[in-house]
C-alpha cells in the first residue's frame, strides 16, 4: 500500500509544486515507484514535469468522474504525472453542488496507489475543495514553510482545517511535518521565524531546511527537476536528504 | 470619483499583498486619500497593517451583505484597511448559489469610492468568485509578476480572464500594467522572463521593478509598509517611484 502525501499550505509561492517535483524525483532517484498528482488549476506541476498545455482528459475530468487516474498518466524522468489543467477550476463550482464531494480523489486514487510506494498530490493555494480532496485522499500532509512572516500566520488556520479534516472526511490524516523552503540562512528573519514556529506550533519540523537558489526556478518547464538541472547543487542534495528522512519516517 | 484598482495575480507568493499595502503607503504618503480592501480570507493585509486577528465585523460580512464598508473601516498609518478574516472563505461558498454573485464587492463599494482618491482591493491567490468580484468592482487591474518561469504561465490565464469579466460582468476594466516584484537583477533568470513576458503576451510593464529585499519581508506584523519600516530602502524608493507613474497613468 502506497503512502498518500498531501503537500499543502494556502498561503502561495511557499514552494509546494517545487517539493512535490523535486521530492518525487529524489524519491524515484532511491528506487521508489511515485506518482504526482496536480491538483492545481494552474497546472504548475504539469507544467513543470514538461507536459504539453492543456493536456486533456486531465484531472479536470478525474474529478467530473468522467476518466480514471489510469487514463490520464503520462511518464516524465522516472515519475508518473496525473496532470492538471485550467479546466480544473470549473470542477471546483461543480463539485460544492454533489454529495460526498470531499471523497472523490479518495476513490479514484483507491485502485491506484496499490501500484506505487508514494503518491504526492499537489495542492492550489487555497483550503477550498480541491485542497480539502487532497487532505480526504490522503494518510499524511506535508507543510512547505517558506521562513517570512506572512507565510507564518497562515499555519495556525491549516492546521485547524487538517484537524476539521481529520474530524469529518478523514480520521487517519497525521501531519508528517513542516518542510521549511526558500531558506536564506544569510538574514536573520529565517532563523527567527523558525524559532517563532518551534514556539507557538507543536509540528515536526523535518531537516534539512530547502536553501534558496536561482538554478531552482530555472528548471521548470524543462520537463526535468532541480535533481536533473543542477544535480549538485545544495537544494538538490537537501530534497534528495529530505527523502531519505521520509522514507525512515513510516 | 476614485480610481478603483484590483492587485490581482491567481499565481501564489508575488507580492500582490506586499504591493497593495505599499503602494497604498506610498500613495498616501504624496497626499491621497486611499481605502486598501482585503479580500483574502487568509487577511494577510490585514495582519500586515496591524489589524487585531478576526476582526468582526470584517469583508466577510459585507460579501454576506450584513455590513457596509463603512462599519468595518480600520485606520492605519494613513490608510484605512477593510480588513478580511477566514470567515471570508465561507462566503465564496454562500456567493456561488447567488443570483449577480459577481457584483457583490461593486455594490458594497459604490457608496464608499466617493470618499478616496484610491482604492486597492488585495485579491486572493485564485480565479474564484473572491477574484472575479475585485475585477467587477475595478476599473482598472494591476498584475503583480514575479519574473520566474512558474509565475509567467499563469499570465496568460490570467489575461483571458479579465478578458472574460470585460464582456460579462465589467465593460469598464482596463489593465494598468504588470509590475514586476521580488526583482533580483543578479540573475539571467530575471532578464530572460521579462524579456518574454515582453515577447508573449501584449502588456505594459510599469517601470521600476521592485528589488528583492529582506526588509520588505521583515515589516508585516508591525503594522507598516517597507516605506517606514525601511523608508530609504530600494525597495521603498521604487513603491514610491510606482506610485507617482500610477498617478501620471489616468
Ligand atoms: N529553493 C528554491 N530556491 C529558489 N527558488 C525557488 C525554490 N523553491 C521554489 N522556488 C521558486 O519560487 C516560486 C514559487 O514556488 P512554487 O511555484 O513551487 O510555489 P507554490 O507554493 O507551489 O506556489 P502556488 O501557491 O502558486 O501553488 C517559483 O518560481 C519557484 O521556481
Ligand atoms: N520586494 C520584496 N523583497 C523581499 N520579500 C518580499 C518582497 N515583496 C514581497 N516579499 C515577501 O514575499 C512573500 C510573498 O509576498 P506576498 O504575501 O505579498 O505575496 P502574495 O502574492 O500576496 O501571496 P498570496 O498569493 O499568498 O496572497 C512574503 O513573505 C513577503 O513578505
Ligand atoms: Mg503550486
Ligand atoms: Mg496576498
Amino acid at each position: 500500500m502506497g503512502r498518500v502525501i498531501a503537500v499543502a499550505n494556502q498561503k502561495g509561492g511557499v514552494a509546494k509544486t517545487t517539493t512535490v517535483h523535486a521530492l518525487g524525483a529524489a524519491l524515484a532517484e532511491r528506487g521508489a515507484s511515485v506518482l504526482v498528482v496536480d491538483l492545481d488549476p494552474q497546472a504548475s506541476l504539469s507544467f513543470a514535469a514538461g507536459v504539453e498545455d492543456e493536456p486533456e482528459p486531465s484531472m479536470h475530468e478525474v474529478m467530473m468522474g468522467r476518466a480514471s487516474i489510469d487514463d490520464i498518466l503520462y511518464e516524465s524522468h522516472g515519475l508518473d504525472v496525473a496532470p492538471s489543467s485550467i479546466d480544473l477550476a470549473g470542477a471546483e463550482v461543480h463539485l460544492l453542488a454533489k454529495t460526498g464531494r470531499e471523497y472523490v480523489l479518495q476513490r479514484a486514487l483507491r485502485a491506484t496507489t496499490e501500484r506505487y510506494d508514494f503518491v504526492l498530490i499537489d495542492c492550489p493555494p487555497s483550503l477550498g475543495i480541491l485542497t480539502i480532496n487532497g487532505l480526504t485522499a490522503a494518510r499524511e500532509v506535508l507543510i512547505p514553510l517558506q521562513a517570512e512572516l506572512l507565510t507564518l500566520r497562515g499555519l495556525g488556520q491549516l492546521l485547524e482545517t487538517v484537524t476539521d479534516v481529520r474530524s469529518f472526511t478523514n480520521p487517519e490524516l497525521e501531519v508528517a511535518g513542516a518542510v521549511i523552503t526558500l531558506f536564506d540562512s544569510r538574514t536573520r528573519l529565517g532563523r527567527d521565524v523558525v524559532a517563532r514556529i518551534r514556539e507557538s506550533h507543536d509540528i515536526r519540523i523535518l531537516e534539512p531546511f530547502i536553501p534558496k537558489s536561482v538554478k531552482v526556478a530555472e528548471s521548470p518547464g524543462r520537463g526535468i527537476s532541480i535533481l536533473d538541472h543542477a544535480s549538485s547543487s545544495r537544494a538538490a542534495m537537501a530534497y534528495r536528504e529530505l527523502a531519505a528522512h521520509l522514507e525512515a519516517l513510516t
